[in-house]
């Protein structure tokens, strides 16, 4: 009976939820005052690391000067196609060392990689639409794109990322505190020939399986499936900042030493823990993915934003 | 409008707007 | 909860592990430090040089730029209402205001200090359309950003001169 009380109170809250994303718009979760770091497109692209790795952000919208719009967003997947550019093609390293950000374009197609459609969304659609569209385009964020009434330019308002949206309920909807059903029972952990690598495995190898499986992190176990560490996307950014020409022969457990020491550490989580605990972390620390382990530490998935998203979105 | 020092002959300049009732300091990166 | 940090996954313990390890590159590799050094902000540039030079640097940029400016009143020397062509290089067949408008002031801070404040005004159109004056208050979607960038090609120029 008890169980039963709790799916049907998580049934609700979990619409109750949606209901809470469908009456608000992205424009709500805006802060009142906030600052949007945007780059020209002319920029060098390892100036654009240093801006990023200065103001502690991992992505940033692009300005085209010559046609005074919006160029898309910088984002870690762009420094990915740079090195993998550069591994298949050593002897470009001037190229490389002088690419411009609007010359990312060029490299996409050079390595054959589909450009990440961003998509973007009117402030003031409803957030329910944004979080739609995040999951459609396999993005974890959205630019929020409005026009200057005078000369109907285009103005990015801001960039808005899952993370944002679901620190946003875990901040405003006290329903989260209903979500008591075990995660193992909701059929939202990806489990099951879960890409992974070893301490030694070469890091460019690791990079490539970022690229191959669409994932931004990839988990790093031991001889016995323990889970040891996880390489995220973002530590590209740290390879690149290193120089790239003498970090490609790394293995990833020592591309990790890149990692600043502010580094949070990676979260893990059990298939007995609930969507409350789950999203009071989220609440209170920057975390991006939880990875499941079972008593002994054995890797046996991944809980990620978008499959958390995904649940509240469309399922029960 | 707010500027930065010019540093790696890159320059930072940025302008605090009212965006309905929101303030967005945009800040603009660009190559000298 | 079972919720927890992967102890292993710290940097500090992640760098000892790998040390125990003997991982040669390990000792080589050294922790990304990027000073988070917060950025310096002034308001518009500064100057030390002589209040009417700095109003001659900036005529001169502003001419090598193409921009236009209102003849200054005699009570007012110095500020410059400047307009500025922006074309986007792409034509539009849609009528949007290609004129920019900006005005550049020079304020004393102290003795032989001065500040040149840059100030957005507004778009005007090349073809005579009085654009819609839509008065600073109601005006609540502008894009900052052709102003700011046409700011950066000013700063740059009077870098570049100077």
């Amino acid at each position: 009976a008890n169980s039963e009380t709790i799916s049907i109170e998580q049934k609700l809250a979990v619409q109750s939820i949606r209901r809470f994303l469908e009456s608000k718009t992205s424009y709500d979760v805006l802060p009142v005052s906030y600052r949007l770091i945007v780059m020209d497109t002319s920029l060098l692209v390892k100036k654009s690391l240093n801006i990023l790795l200065q103001n502690n952000i991992v992505s940033a919208p692009l300005w085209d000067s010559h046609t005074s719009r919006f160029a898309g967003l910088l984002t870690s997947s762009d420094f990915i196609n740079v090195i993998q550019y550069y591994f298949s093609n050593p002897d470009k390293f001037e190229l490389v060392d002088k690419l411009q950000l609007d010359g990312l374009k060029d490299i996409e197609r050079a390595i054959g990689v589909r450009p990440l459609d961003q998509g973007s969304i009117h402030p003031f659609k409803p957030l329910y639409e944004a979080c739609c569209k995040m999951i459609e385009s396999r993005s974890r964020r959205i630019p929020l794109i409005d026009q200057d009434e005078e000369t109907h330019r285009e103005i990015v308002v801001s960039v808005l990322t899952q993370y944002r949206i679901l620190k946003f309920v875990a901040l405003n909807c006290r329903e989260t505190r209903y979500l008591k059903r075990p995660i193992g029972e909701l059929n939202i952990i990806t489990q099951g020939n879960l890409l992974s690598c070893r301490m030694h495995t070469p890091v460019i190898d690791v990079i490539q399986l970022l690229t191959q499986g669409g994932v931004s992190s990839v988990p790093i176990i031991d001889e016995h499936g323990r889970l040891v560490n996880v390489y995220e996307a973002v530590d590209v950014l740290g390879l690149i900042k290193g120089g790239i020409y003498n970090d490609l022969s790394l293995s990833v457990g020592e591309a990790l030493m890149r990692r600043s020491d502010d580094f949070e550490g990676v979260y893990t989580c059990t298939k007995n823990d609930k969507l409350v605990t789950i999203m009071d972390t989220i609440r209170k620390s920057r975390v991006h993915r939880f990875f499941v382990v079972d008593e002994e530490g054995l890797l046996i998935g991944v809980l990620t934003l978008s499959d958390i998203l995904k649940y509240i979105l469309f399922e029960e | 409008l707010a500027t930065s020092s010019i540093k790696h002959n890159t320059l930072c300049v940025a302008s605090i707007v009212r965006y309905k009732r929101k303030y967005v300091t945009q800040m603009l990166y660009a190559p000298l | 909860s079972t919720i927890a940090i992967l102890p292993s996954s710290l940097p500090q313990i992640h760098r000892a592990n790998m040390l125990a390890a003997g991982s040669a590159a390990a000792t080589k590799i050294s922790p990304l430090s990027i000073k988070k050094s917060k950025t310096k902000w002034h308001f518009g540039i500064r100057s030390r040089s002589y209040p009417l030079d700095v109003m001659g640097e900036i005529y001169i940029a502003l001419k090598n730029l193409g921009a236009e400016w209102a003849k200054p009143s005699e009570e007012d020397l110095w500020t410059i209402k400047v307009r500025w062509k922006y074309d986007m290089g792409q034509p539009t067949n849609e009528k949007i205001p290609d004129l920019m408008k900006m005005v550049i002031q020079l304020f004393q801070i102290e003795a032989n200090n001065y500040l040149v404040d840059f100030k957005f005004d507004g778009w005007e159109s090349s073809y005579g359309d009085a654009s819609p004056s839509s008065n600073e208050d109601e005006m609540s979607t502008f894009s900052a950003y052709p102003f700011l960038h046409l700011t950066t090609k000013l700063i740059m120029e009077l870098a570049v001169n100077s």
